[in-house]
């Protein structure tokens, strides 16, 4: 069973403290942020002890505190330094996009096999020959992939990134199944599932 | 507020209600598919009365009429008429997805204003211009268009994309705010989000 809350509890937890900090509330029980987001008041009481907070009993928590404490949690720590393997149509789609520009994204290098692409920068990030990925991840300490390259070459994409150890989480765009070495969390992106959920929202409305 | 249950809650139900169904239970109440689920069973009551199951008091709900409405809810209807608007990195990168190409997609139409993709076809689906949209997307009886152009020129391939009046939902992924049309409905999709969620989930396991 998973244990962590997931990020959207939490997203909520903290627009949820947001208002209630902002209309002079001081004192908060977890029954009744359970009932404003219609989550069992266990629920949050689990969410908020694995972050340490435990509640008063019969009194609940202190808004002001709670709030900071979540806030913090959300915030990103240190700027992140990620790695781009296969700087292709998505891969390129990705770079340029607005929110990927982010100065909390620190993107540090980009690998690809094509040798028109290798020695070539992109939106000023330099692109390197796959195989020289256990040294350049190495050196450029790299804790985050984001990995935008065929099904077919995915899994040797992923070895020679994770060579080096210094990766820690992988963005995977992928239809490939891959392995991973321990330790290395994967998460895998698929956007045909937004298309799929906006044509399950039109057949309700249709329903209604 | 949001009166529909959230598709998330909906495959949840879907897969909790299988795994009854094959244990052989015949009968579940509210409470012990909210409690499996860490819902309140007032949710749960609110999102099954939405698809029209009321559940009868004291017993609950029949899991194999409930499981085959739920399923039959999930299953997408008749194929979907798709256009893609921004024949660019992204939209190209869309196309070429495994997952896009499953038959329940039925990309008719593909529009762009450079003359160089007007007139080609991609991956066997015709780019027309853009100007020629009001009568593709009427002849073609287009539903959803996904929106893959650049922010400042993607109000226009709204407009445009929209005056046939058949559109009724848009998957956007440019960071532009759009108007629409009354009865449109707006999908925005962000993929930064999930490389944010990625690394809220690696601070996690360090502050273990
Ligand atoms: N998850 C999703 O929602 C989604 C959406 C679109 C595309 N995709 C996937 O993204 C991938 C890329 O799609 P695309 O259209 O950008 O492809 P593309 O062919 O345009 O680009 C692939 C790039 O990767 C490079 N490459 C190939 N093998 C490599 C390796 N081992 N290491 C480094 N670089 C390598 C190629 O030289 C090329 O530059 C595909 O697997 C596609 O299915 C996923
Ligand atoms: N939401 C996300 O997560 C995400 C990720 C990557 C890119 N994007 C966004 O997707 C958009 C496209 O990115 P890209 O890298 O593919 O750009 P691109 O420049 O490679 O492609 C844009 C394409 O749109 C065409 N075009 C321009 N105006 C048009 C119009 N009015 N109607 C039809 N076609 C038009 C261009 O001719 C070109 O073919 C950008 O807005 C980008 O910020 C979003």
């Amino acid at each position: 069973r998973i244990a962590e809350p997931t990020i959207e509890r939490i997203v909520q937890y903290h627009r949820l403290l947001k208002e209630f900090l902002e209309s002079g509330r001081t004192v908060v029980s977890s029954k009744e942020i359970g009932d404003a987001l219609s989550f069992k008041a266990s629920q949050v009481r689990k969410d908020l002890s694995y972050f340490g907070e435990i509640g008063k009993r019969g009194v609940g928590y202190h808004v002001d505190r709670l709030y900071n404490h979540i806030d913090q949690i959300l915030a990103l720590p240190k700027e992140c330094r990620i790695a781009l393997a296969g700087v292709g149509r998505l891969g390129e789609a990705l770079l340029r996009h607005k929110a990927f520009r982010d100065a909390k994204y620190s993107f540090r290098a980009l690998f690809d096999i094509d040798p028109g692409k290798i020695g070539k920068s992109f939106r000023g990030i330099p692109c390197f020959d796959l195989a020289d990925a256990p040294k350049i991840m190495k050196r450029e300490r790299i804790e985050v992939l984001v990995l935008t390259v065929p099904a077919e070459t995915a899994q040797k994409a992923v070895d020679m990134a994770t060579a080096a150890g210094t990766v820690k989480g992988i963005l995977n765009f992928s239809p490939a199944t891959l392995v991973l070495p321990a330790g290395v969390l994967l998460c895998s992106v698929d956007i045909s599932l937004e298309l799929e959920k906006l044509l399950f929202y039109l057949k309700y409305r249709e329903n209604q």
